[in-house]
């Protein structure tokens, strides 16, 4: 599970 | 990547193909904010500073680039183009949106998930982008009739962030250390703004007539 602070989002 | 998340960057995608559509068959912005557009510009540089130095995906990359790359193309056609930049309601859209600004880089700098330039940065981009629509519903409001294809892009850029909510809630449930309540406030706030005209457009679409908004 990547760390939350990569946003993978758009 | 889930469905709902796909469905909302196609949804914000058509958003900004249907705007590309109306501003070069019609050479017109009429109805359109340029204030907002600027806002959006303003959002997508913010946020996508990660663009060349974290790689998540082709489509990431793609995505990132087409998002700034547009805006910047529609704020650039509405300031500079010589046919369509006559056809700005200059006096209708005096939304002060600079204050928008001003209130989402204070609020960034004390609600953030990490303190570093590019975390607040991204912050400020998503209180931005949440409010980023205001001067194109006054402005919708105040010319009161709204065209079909500036409806179309309205309804489809609220759209998107409501698909988001449905991507937040998919990934709360299936990965474990999925919380992004800055995302999930600043979207149930932004969708709350397109309420009304969201309401409006039902209404006009199920009478089958044109759409008006209430002055």
């Amino acid at each position: 599970t990547e760390p939350s602070s990569v946003k993978d989002e758009l | 990547m889930n469905v709902f998340r796909f469905a909302g960057d196609m949804t914000h995608l058509i958003s900004i193909l249907v705007l590309l559509l109306k501003i070069y068959t019609t050479k017109s912005c009429s109805g359109i904010s340029l204030k907002t557009q600027e806002l959006y510009a303003v959002v997508f540089v913010t946020r996508y500073l990660d663009l060349v130095t974290d790689f998540i995906s082709v489509y990431n990359t793609v995505m990132k680039v087409v998002f700034i790359s547009s805006s910047l193309a529609i704020v650039w056609c509405i300031r500079r183009h010589k046919v369509v930049r006559r056809s700005y309601d200059k006096e209708l859209d005096t939304f002060r949106h600079w204050l928008l600004v001003g209130a989402c880089a204070v609020l960034a700098l004390v609600v953030h998930e990490k303190f570093s330039f590019q975390e607040v940065c991204w912050a400020f981009s998503i209180y931005l982008e949440a409010v980023a629509i205001l001067p194109q519903l006054v402005l919708l409001q105040r010319s009161g009739n709204v065209d079909n294809l500036t409806g179309q892009y309205v309804f489809f850029l609220g759209a998107y962030r409501a698909f988001y909510i449905l991507n937040w809630i998919y990934r709360y449930y299936s990965e474990q250390h999925f919380t992004r309540w800055i995302s999930c406030v600043s979207g149930i706030v932004q969708t709350a703004l397109y309420a009304d005209f969201f309401y409006y457009y039902f209404i006009s679409w199920k009478n089958n007539s044109k759409l008006q908004l209430p002055a």
